[in-house]
C-alpha cells in the first residue's frame, strides 16, 4: 500500500468528487490497484464510476456501523484495478447513530487495516461537511488532496479547512500531511480565475499541484454515463489533465 | 412580514449563497425591508454582502447558544433596506454543542419570534449539509427555494433533499412548503444544462421558478468585493435574472 489519500474541503461544489473519481481511474490505468472509497452521502462517487449498489448489498453504512463486511462490500468497475466501497443514503444518520460510540473516530481506519496490502493506492471521497464521516477520512488517510475552486469563496474556505487538519493531526492523527492544493475549473481567459492561481501558489508554494484541471464540459458530462472522463472521452482537457496528476502522484510514491 | 426562506440543497457549489444574497438585495431594492440570516459556517454570505464581523460582535452562534442578542447581532449593509445576521466558524461546532439539548430544532423559530413585524423577507442561506442548522432552518421557514445546478449531480440529490423536507413538515414543521426550485448557472449552449432544465420541468412543473440564473462571471466577481451583483454590475445579465426573480416573488407576496 503506498498512500492512502482523502479529497476534503468543506466548501461544496469544488470538484472533490470529480478529482476523487478521475484520479482513482488513472492511477488504475497506469497499473496501480486503487480502491475509491465514498464516504459522502450524497453518493455522487458511486453513482459516477457507474455503480448501483442494490438493496441488499452492504455500503460503507453497513461497514460503518457493525464493524465487519467490510472485503464483502468493494464491488469492481469497469476499469481492471478499480474497485469501489459505495455510499449510500442512510449514511447521512451515522453521526447521530455514533453519538457517544468509544472510538467512533477511528471506525474506518480500523476497517481499512483488514486491507492489509491487497491495493496500492485508497483514494476517499469526503462530503462537503466536517462531520464524523470527513473526521473518520481524515484519521484514516496518510494525507489530504485539497481541491481548490479557481474562485473567490473557494480561497476564504481553505483557513478554515487548516485549521481541521491541524487539531486533527494534534488529537486523531499524528502523521496526516497535506498532498497538495489541486486547482480546479480553471479557465484561461478568465481574470478571477488566474487571480485565484496567483493566490493559491504564492501562499502554499510547492504544495500546490504543478497540474491544473481546466474547466471542461466532458468532465460534468460524464458521470450521467458512469464512467471516468477518460473512459467517456479520452482525447479531453479533462482527461490529460487527471493523467497527468496521476503522474505527478506516481513520480513521488512509484519507488515504494 | 411577509415570508421566511430558507435557500437549500445539501449538493454543494449549486448556488445557494450566490442566490441568497442575490433575491436579498434585488428584494430590498424593490423596497422591501429584507433580513439575510448566515447560518453557514463558512459563512459565504456575512462576507459576500461586505460584513466582517469585530471579534467582539455578536453572531448567530451567539444567538443559538445563549437564545438572546438576536436584535444585537443584526447589522446594516450598504443597501438601505438589506440586514444581515453574520455567520462565524464557531458554528462548526455547534452539532455537538447542542447534543442533547432540548429543542434544539426550534431555537431560531424561537428567536425570530422576537423579531415580529418589523422586516418583509428573511432569507436564510444554508450550508450544504442536513445537520442541525438546516434543520433550524426548516423549521423556522414558511418555504423552501432550492438553487438546481444545471448539472447531471444536481438532479441526483434532489429526491434525497425532499425526502428531509418530507421529514420535517412530518415532525418539526407542518407549514413548510416548497417556494421553489431554481435553476442556476445555465449555459445555453451546453447540452447536458438544456437536458437538466427539461428534467426539472418536467418532473417539478409550476413548482419550477420562470426565471432562470444564468452563467455569469460578474456573479462570481462581485463577492470578491462584498457587493451584490446588483451593486457590481447593474446591466449584467446575473444582475436582471435575480431582478426577474424578485419580481416572481413579489408577483406571490406583495398583496400581504
Ligand atoms: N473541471 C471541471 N470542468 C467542468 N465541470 C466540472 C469540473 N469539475 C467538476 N465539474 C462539475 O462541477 C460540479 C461540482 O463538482 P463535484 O460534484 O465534483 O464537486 P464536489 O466538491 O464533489 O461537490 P460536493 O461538495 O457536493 O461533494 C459537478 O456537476 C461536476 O460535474
Ligand atoms: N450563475 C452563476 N454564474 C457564475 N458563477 C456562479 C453562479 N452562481 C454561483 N457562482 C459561483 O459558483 C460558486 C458556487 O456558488 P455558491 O457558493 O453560491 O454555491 P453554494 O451552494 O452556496 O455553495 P456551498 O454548498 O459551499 O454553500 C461560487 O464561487 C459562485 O461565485
Ligand atoms: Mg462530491
Ligand atoms: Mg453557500
Amino acid at each position: 500500500l503506498k498512500r492512502i489519500m482523502a479529497v476534503a474541503n468543506q466548501k461544496g461544489g469544488v470538484g472533490k468528487t470529480t478529482s476523487a473519481i478521475n484520479v482513482s481511474a488513472a492511477l488504475a490505468m497506469a497499473g496501480e490497484k486503487v480502491l475509491f472509497i465514498d464516504i459522502d452521502p450524497q453518493s455522487n462517487g458511486t453513482s459516477g464510476l457507474g455503480v448501483k449498489p442494490k438493496k441488499s448489498a452492504k455500503t460503507l453504512y453497513d461497514v460503518m456501523l457493525y464493524e465487519k463486511m467490510f472485503a464483502e462490500a468493494i464491488v469492481p468497475t469497469e476499469l481492471p484495478n478499480l474497485f469501489v466501497l459505495p455510499a449510500e443514503a442512510d449514511l447521512f444518520g451515522l453521526d447521530i447513530e455514533m453519538m457517544g460510540r468509544e472510538g467512533r473516530e477511528f471506525i474506518l481506519k480500523k476497517c481499512l487495516k483488514v486491507l492489509g496490502e491487497s491495493y496500492n493506492f485508497i483514494v476517499i471521497d469526503c462530503p462537503p461537511s466536517l462531520t464524523l464521516l470527513t473526521v473518520n477520512a481524515l484519521t484514516s488517510a496518510d494525507s489530504v488532496l485539497v481541491p481548490v475552486q479557481c474562485q473567490y469563496y473557494a480561497l476564504e474556505g481553505l483557513s478554515q479547512l487548516l485549521k481541521t487538519i491541524d487539531m486533527c493531526v494534534e488529537g486523531l492523527n499524528p502523521h496526516l500531511a497535506i498532498e497538495g492544493f489541486l486547482l480546479t475549473m480553471y479557465e484561461k481567459d478568465n481574470e478571477l480565475a488566474t487571480h485565484v492561481v496567483k493566490e493559491v501558489r504564492d501562499h502554499f508554494k510547492d504544495k500546490v499541484f504543478r497540474s491544473v484541471i481546466q474547466r471542461d464540459p466532458y468532465l460534468s458530462e460524464a458521470p450521467g454515463f458512469g464512467k471516468p472522463v477518460t473512459m467517456y472521452q479520452m482525447r479531453s482537457v479533462g482527461a490529460e489533465n487527471y493523467i497527468e496528476l496521476a503522474q505527478e502522484l506516481l513520480g513521488r510514491y512509484s519507488l515504494l
